[in-house]
């Protein structure tokens, strides 16, 4: 495994977007994972939808079914990739625009841009979190969000942290050590990036600490998913 | 050195310069982000919500000192209208190992040496 890896540097992230006064995190969280799938697949960086996501994916947890996928009222980044597996794929952002409010369904098959091949679950391993991002693109998780009403930059770390999981964020890379502003103090770190816009945290980016001693920081670990995105000339 | 992890997280005489400096504060928050309030009502409910969240990023950069905390655009909410309206993540952990069985499958252990 590489010390440090970014997919920002190898063209495998989109533009930070901005979900806006609407619940749908778990939507940029499963576009931003397929837009990194689909680009390792085609070579092409896709923007892809997220309101084809709020106004028609109401997939339930197979395992929880009064857990569903509610748009503006929240969702799950796996139900949202069994959504697109059954529904065909994802159209662009420019064809299927995102606007914040719960709508009716538009989803229009001829306009897919990207297709879900599979997807799977990443056990709470550092390592194989780090192998699974080198390997497939960045990464849908979840992460208690606590700290990150008044984060304004550097590798967050907080002493007492909560995991229980309220946000869904993309892991786009990591790095071995970053210095924090305000203290010079080495943390290796994740790399995140969110959905609330250039205009919060480090131009729309979130990091926070990893490593042996401090493990599963913020529940950042433990809901992990890859998807892979089906091959197209 | 190894941080103290007992730490003082409730301030001193700072708080009466983090009151008067409040207003002053927000009075550029509302200019940097573009706030605007229903009324003379609003904007005073906004301030006071303001405040407090002044006191939670001192807190939160005593309790997290290798980030950098203080005002963000969420600044005017409670931390209940953040999470309500920010956030959409309907399940706790416990739920997702249950799906590992479900549709969502475990991931084939990768190679992470060499």
């Amino acid at each position: 495994l590489p010390d440090d890896f970014d997919w920002r540097d190898h063209g495998a992230v989109g533009p930070v977007k901005n979900q806006g006064s609407c619940g749908s995190c778990w939507s940029f969280s499963a576009s931003g994972a397929l837009e990194g799938a689909n680009y390792l697949a085609t070579g092409e960086m896709k923007v892809l939808s997220e309101q084809q996501m709020v106004d028609c994916d109401h997939e339930c947890d197979p395992s929880e079914h009064d857990s569903c996928d509610a748009g503006c009222n929240g969702g799950l980044m796996t139900n949202a990739f069994s959504y697109l597996l059954k529904s065909g794929g994802l159209e662009s952002e420019k064809d299927y625009p995102y606007t914040g409010r719960d709508g009716a369904c538009k989803f229009d098959k001829s306009k897919i841009a990207a297709s879900v091949q599979n997807f799977s679950v990443v056990s709470i391993d550092e390592d194989q979190i780090a192998a699974n991002l080198v390997k497939h693109g960045p990464l849908a998780i979840g992460i208690n969000a606590a700290y990150m009403q008044t984060y304004i930059g550097g590798v967050s770390c907080p002493y007492i942290c909560g995991r229980h999981l309220d946000h869904g964020v993309l892991l786009v890379g990591y790095g071995a050590a970053g210095f924090a502003p305000i203290r010079l103090k080495e943390k290796p770190y994740w790399i995140i990036k969110n959905s609330w816009g250039e205009n919060w945290g480090e131009h729309g980016y979130y990091k926070i600490c990893r490593g042996s001693n401090v493990r599963n920081k913020c529940g950042v670990d433990s809901m992990v998913s890859t998807v892979t995105a089906i091959h197209t000339s | 050195e190894e941080e103290p992890l007992i730490r003082q997280v409730v301030g001193g005489d700072d708080d009466n310069e983090l009151e008067l400096n409040a207003e002053r504060h927000f009075a550029s928050f509302v200019q940097r982000f573009g706030k605007s309030y229903r009324d003379a009502d609003e904007h005073a409910h906004r301030l006071s919500v303001f405040k407090a969240n002044l006191r939670r990023a001192r807190r939160h950069q005593l309790l997290d000192p290798s980030a950098v905390h203080g005002v963000t655009k969420f600044s005017d909410l409670t931390p209940a209208e953040f999470r309500a309206t920010y956030l959409g993540l309907r399940k706790t952990r416990r739920s997702f190992l249950r799906e590992l069985g479900g549709s969502a499958q475990d991931a084939p252990v990768l190679p992470t040496d060499g």
